[in-house]
């Protein structure tokens, strides 16, 4: 039974992105099947790891996901690449419950074919965001330590707990994760204190530094460890895979 | 005859918030009369500037726009604050041409009590950014110096061209401004190459380079000028500001 986070913050480039793509690379080269789902209609993801975006996003067709999924050149990390025509799904995805019943589905059937799912999602509470929601098992928020960054945080959670209520437990914290992370910033610090303040135990320890590997990796379609494997930032998303693991 | 800038990238924090409110400062401290107009729902620009959000944006009311412009600390500087609950906005903004008519008529309204007015838009190339533009004469497109900032380029350039096409001429590109940049990076100068190499005189001969001051100010709801007048970061907006003018 698969453990799907959604890998959500409006708040635009705290690095869901860099989360999403070298989280799933870590879980997979620790031998669990992980696929990594793309529905952000920058296809950020997709690029990532090589890919090129789908003509149509397998999420709104017909056939089985399995089908679609890409195999990646990291053993154990499939891709269901995304779509720049995924505008379209914005829409279907607003007008009523048909997305997230369709998505349900789609996820529910591949569900057993691997251990982790994660989808990175564009920077929107919207709908297609509470449409992830609705379909994972757990929520996972990175913060940038900055202070734009918090003031978003508070209405995320207000969507968060929207959908909590109507997935009936099926929605959990899967943890939030603090990024670009610079010590030597007063700001940084104060921003640590706040968020683990006010979120407890939620808050991952391992936090990722800021560290140049992790924008140039994305430019040679590669994940952070084929690209530099031996940088802060593989180090920091392997060390958070660890603690990933350990929650389950 | 105000000149409208639509501030845009559907890439997320690429400096959209920090260019609208530190330009639009700059602009006003030079003596022109400038309205900030926050659309995005994360209201950062509102923020920024040490206001709050408004119940039910000026811009979905009916009555007169100068009404709702609230005097800020900067000389010269008015805002129309965001509301969070735009999101009801960029529904309607979805259905019909209803929202564009509505925006453009105020902001007709105005057009002649301001030199400068600039529109702060939420990450996303959706129909709320296209509202902006349709209504605007120029656009202002900030690009992070890293590789995700660049792919989404190409698909924002669409859809400004597609306004443009239904626009009459009325829309221009005002500017293309590299945000974060970090000589001592080799993807800085790959950028940065790239983008001169494609846009040509549109991009603006100054960069904002890092500043922590620019991440700093907006906590304290202040304008780099008002926060860290000698930063580096208030200097480029500075420089920027004289650029825009001079563009006249
Ligand atoms: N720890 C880090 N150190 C340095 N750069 C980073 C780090 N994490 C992410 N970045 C870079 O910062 C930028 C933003 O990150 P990313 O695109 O992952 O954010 P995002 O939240 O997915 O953005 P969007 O809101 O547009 O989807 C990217 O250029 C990325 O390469
Ligand atoms: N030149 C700079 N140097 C350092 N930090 C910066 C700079 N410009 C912006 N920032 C910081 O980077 C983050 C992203 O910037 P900003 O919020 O302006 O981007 P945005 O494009 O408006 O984001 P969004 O897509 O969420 O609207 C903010 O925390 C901001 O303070
Ligand atoms: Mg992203
Ligand atoms: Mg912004």
């Amino acid at each position: 039974m698969a453990r799907i986070f959604s890998v959500v913050n409006q708040k635009g480039g705290v690095g869901k992105t860099t989360t999403s793509v070298n989280l799933s690379a870590a879980l997979a080269m620790a031998g669990n099947r992980t696929l990594l789902i793309d529905i952000d209609p920058q296809c950020n993801a997709t690029g990532a790891v090589g890919s090129d975006p789908a003509a149509r996003h397998a999420l709104l067709g017909e056939s089985p996901l399995g089908e679609s999924v890409i195999v990646t050149d990291v053993p154990n990390l499939g891709l269901l690449p995304g779509s720049r025509r995924f505008q379209d799904a914005d829409v279907m995805a607003n007008s009523d419950t048909q997305a997230t019943t369709k998505l349900r589905a789609h996820l529910d059937s591949v569900m057993d074919d691997y251990e982790y799912i994660l989808i990175d999602c564009p920077p929107s509470a919207g709908a297609m965001t509470e449409t992830a929601l609705t379909a994972s098992t757990e929520v996972m928020i990175p913060i940038q330590c900055e202070y734009f960054a918090m003031v978003g945080v508070a209405q995320l959670i207000g969507t968060i707990k929207k959908v909590m209520g109507a997935t009936d437990g099926r929605l959990t914290f899967g943890g939030i994760l603090l990024t670009m992370y610079d010590e030597s910033l007063e700001l940084t610090r104060e921003i640590d204190e706040d968020v683990r303040d006010f979120f407890g135990d939620i808050v991952f320890e391992n936090v990722v530094p800021r560290d140049v590997a992790l924008c140039e990796a994305p430019s040679h379609g590669q994940t952070v460890f084929q690209y530099a494997p031996r940088s802060r930032g593989a180090f920091a998303y392997t060390q958070l895979c660890m603690e990933v693991l350990q929650r389950d």
